[in-house]
């Protein structure tokens, strides 16, 4: 899945 | 990554080792809510579920365990360290905290992204931490202490909300789809409740620093 949709923030 | 972002993260670390290492050189928690460090080291153990699961960063995998470990070492500092938990307000740390647990659970079973165990646990982590201060501000309101509260401790707890605003606006305007509505307005939640807490460490502050002027 592209980073945007991913959980990327903490 | 964006540097609002990145920045917000590394203050939002440093306020808690902040937090931590004034814990354990002073041997005192007085005035510091062990209801809320609970529910932090809650927010970052439901938060992380796909720390074995979803690999997106050497900097987010190692991010995430030091966060889970540095909140659960300030909760354990307090609850088992003979010296530190003596000194906790026990009697004024009265706050129910389960309720909140327990809200923010359910409203994350019906507000979600996807009805999958992981976001729901997402959710859940990202309403809990918006309310998690609540237990530490009721404190603050009935002790006035803050001495452990130190003004770093204040701070980079605010600069972190403070850089995540800016790190969603940011992200706003440079990303096509950039939809995390559960996490921007919660996050203004957080930092209301935060703006409110702070305006009770501000009037605390200003009264201990009257109490101690010079006879």
């Amino acid at each position: 899945a592209n980073a945007d949709s991913q959980k990327d923030e903490l | 990554m964006n540097a609002f972002r990145l920045a917000g993260d590394i203050t939002h670390l440093i306020s808690i080792l902040v937090l931590l290492l004034k814990i354990y050189a002073t041997k005192s928690c007085s005035g510091i809510s062990l209801k809320t460090q609970e529910l932090y080291a809650v927010v970052f153990l439901a938060r992380y579920l796909d720390l074995f699961t979803d690999f997106i960063s050497v900097y987010n995998s190692v991010m995430k365990v030091v966060f889970i470990l540095s909140s659960v070492a300030i909760v354990w500092c307090m609850r088992r360290h003979r010296a530190v938990k003596r000194s906790y307000d026990k009697e004024l740390d009265t706050f129910r905290h389960y309720y909140l647990v327990g809200a923010c659970f359910v409203f994350a079973l019906l507000v979600h992204e996807k009805f999958t165990f992981q976001e729901v646990f997402w959710a859940f982590s990202i309403y809990l931490e918006a309310v998690a201060i609540i237990p530490q501000l009721v404190l603050l309101q009935r002790s006035g202490n803050v001495d452990n509260l130190t003004g770093q401790y204040v701070f980079f707890l605010g600069a972190y909300r403070a850089l995540y605003i800016l790190n969603w606006i940011y992200r706003y305007f440079t990303e096509a789809k950039f939809s995390r509505w559960i996490a921007c307005i919660s996050g203004l939640v957080q930092t209301a409740l935060y703006a409110d807490f702070f305006y009770y460490y501000f009037l605390s502050w200003k009264n201990n620093a009257k109490l101690n002027l010079p006879a």
